[in-house]
């Protein structure tokens, strides 16, 4: 068993590491990363670039921070709305106590992902029906038959 | 390890048209000794392991078995517990709360044992079975679908009452491994007398396939067999063979209301009152009977049979021949036997089962008589249709795209 000392385990449960919860925007822009709302490379920073080829002056680089800066948060609001949309939350690019209660629920550690498998694609696809079955199936919502 | 085990797997995996898969049907698992959650017995989690996947057994051709035995490179779903930096995962675990497991496509299924993870149906805490259900779906190649329902959604709700995989998850997962196929032995509906609490008498009835010697009971209105299906036929059908019958026949009129099972030369009728077969019929003599006894100018063993009302015939099938039984006079009609494809033509030449079917069945549901073989089936046209005969057969259709995911299990998940 998992040691204990206190008859009613609160040692154990106080001892528990609780996970950080999202607060606010820096946690939720981690919580975004990690789940694949913004993807790792989808904006290039030209900052980066420019300096990487040493031809950048100081009035340049300025204005590059603030492209990489406005960027930035272009891509966090983006994110954040598909979020909000995915979860059937008011997409309003806010992180508002909706959202960040959303992004608080217990969930799976796996990345979402946007596509879905095509589950009309069946190898004997349910397309291949004709109409007279889609009539079957409706009939069957009928009571059987009584003698 | 790991680059070793990705090199073994890599030769059991395909990618075909952009969604990868298991190759094969059947899968082993294991719960890794050092991976036990702290919170619920071995043999709890286990239970609740192999119910998760027996769960996506039941819509999918795929079947899973516990193996504790073969070398772990071997296992190709391996399950285990941890927290914060566990089991050398490179995903570290936040603690209790938010993550509570992850799982790696066509690999492992980690659970974060500082979640409160419960046994089913208990009020608080995370269902353990509902996320080993979601995380058994990444690994079989499954993402997170935002859809109301879906087993799959990334967020955990609390389970209410007893969840199942609905009819988007269930195309969702076939369309990686396609619908369960496969014949059957026997179909039948299978009539009970209730009493509504008014003192009404009425008849109400219910569908079952056979296979070998498991059964599925049909709920045709929902498309699906029902929840926790197969059974073994020894456990539904007392006192029939544990292997299962070659046909089912309920002689229903005005004088007789009997059930009857068929398997090789012999026979029983069914008591439905005690639900068991009957020991002996109403002469004294045992049963099994031979059908020959029972059944003058009949001998086993069938394909298959049915009985027809409108006309209170019993249709025996035997290789590609008829043999109608007149009940009201208990002999052979006088046409009897006569070719299958005399008595049901076809429709359209050529379209035909010709002979040796494996079940013959009258659907109240749809009213007709429907003649099986192996994936496929001819339905018997009705009176309905009136630009055709009463009795001929309609064109092969494919049993999956009428009956909806009637899917083996693995034995080993029997109840």
């Amino acid at each position: 068993e998992k040691i204990f000392h206190s008859r009613d385990h609160s040692d154990v449960l106080n001892d528990i590491h609780q996970a950080e919860l999202i607060t606010d925007s820096d946690t939720a822009e981690v919580f975004l990363s990690k789940y694949g709302f913004i993807k790792a490379g989808d904006v290039d920073d030209p900052q980066t670039s420019a300096e990487a080829s040493g031809e950048m002056d100081i009035g340049v680089s300025l204005d590059l921070q603030e492209a990489g800066s406005t960027s930035h948060d272009l891509q966090f609001l983006t994110a954040l709305k598909d979020f909000q949309r995915l979860n059937a939350l008011p997409v309003t690019g806010v992180f508002d106590d909706a959202t960040k209660a959303a992004m608080n629920k217990p969930r799976c550690g796996v990345t979402d992902q946007n596509e879905e498998p095509d589950s009309t694609a069946e190898p004997d696809s349910t397309s291949t029906l004709d109409h007279t079955d889609a009539e079957t199936r409706t009939s069957r919502n009928t009571q059987p038959p009584v003698r | 390890k790991k680059r070793h085990l990705e090199a073994l797997l890599k030769s059991r995996r395909r990618r075909d048209a952009g969604h990868m898969a298991f190759s094969k049907t059947l899968l082993k698992w294991r719960l890794i000794g050092e991976g036990y959650s702290s919170q619920l017995s071995i043999d709890e989690q286990k239970y609740i392991f192999r119910l998760a996947f027996r769960m996506w057994s039941e819509v999918s051709p795929l079947q899973f078995v516990e193996d504790v035995h073969s070398p772990l490179e071997d296992i190709d779903i391996r399950l285990g517990f941890g927290t914060g930096r566990h089991l050398g995962c490179s995903q570290r675990f936040d603690g209790a709360g938010r993550e509570f497991a992850h799982a790696w496509f066509l690999g492992d299924i980690h659970f974060d044992d500082d979640e409160h993870f419960t046994v089913p149906n208990t009020g608080n805490g995370i269902s353990l079975l509902k996320v080993a259900v979601h995380e058994i779906g990444h690994v079989l190649g499954l993402p997170h679908i935002y859809r109301p329902g879906s087993i799959m959604q990334p967020s955990y709700l609390p389970q209410d009452g007893g969840f199942e995989l609905d009819w988007m998850d269930r195309k969702s997962i076939q369309s990686l491994y396609g619908v369960c196929t496969g014949g059957f032995s026997t179909v039948f509906d299978w009539i009970r007398k209730e009493q509504t609490p008014y003192g009404e008498v009425v008849v109400r009835f219910n569908t079952y396939f056979m296979r070998g010697g498991l059964y599925w009971l049909y709920e045709n209105r929902k498309n699906r067999t029902r929840f926790g299906d197969p059974v073994a036929v020894q456990v539904g059908w007392h006192g029939l063979p544990s292997g299962g019958v070659d046909a089912y026949i309920h002689v229903w009129n005005r004088k007789t209301d009997a059930v009857y099972f068929f398997k090789g030369v012999q026979y029983w009728r069914y008591d439905s009152e005690n639900d068991q077969v009957f020991t002996e019929d109403s002469d004294g003599h045992s049963y099994p009977r031979l059908i020959s006894e029972g059944f003058p100018g009949v001998s086993g063993p069938l394909d298959t049979a049915y009985y027809d009302r409108r006309d209170a015939h019993i249709y025996f099938f035997k290789g590609s021949q008829v043999f109608r039984f007149d009940v009201r006079r208990n002999r052979l009609a006088s046409s009897s036997p006569r070719l299958l494809s005399e008595v049901f033509p076809a429709f359209v030449p050529g379209n035909h089962p010709i002979g040796h079917l494996d079940a013959a069945y009258f659907s109240y549901t749809h009213n007709s008589v429907f003649l099986l073989k192996g994936s496929g089936f001819w339905r018997v046209s009705s009176r309905r249709r009136a630009s055709l005969s009463t009795s001929v057969l309609l064109p092969r259709r494919e049993l999956d795209q009428q009956w909806f995911d009637i899917c083996d299990v693995h034995h080993s998940s029997l109840r």
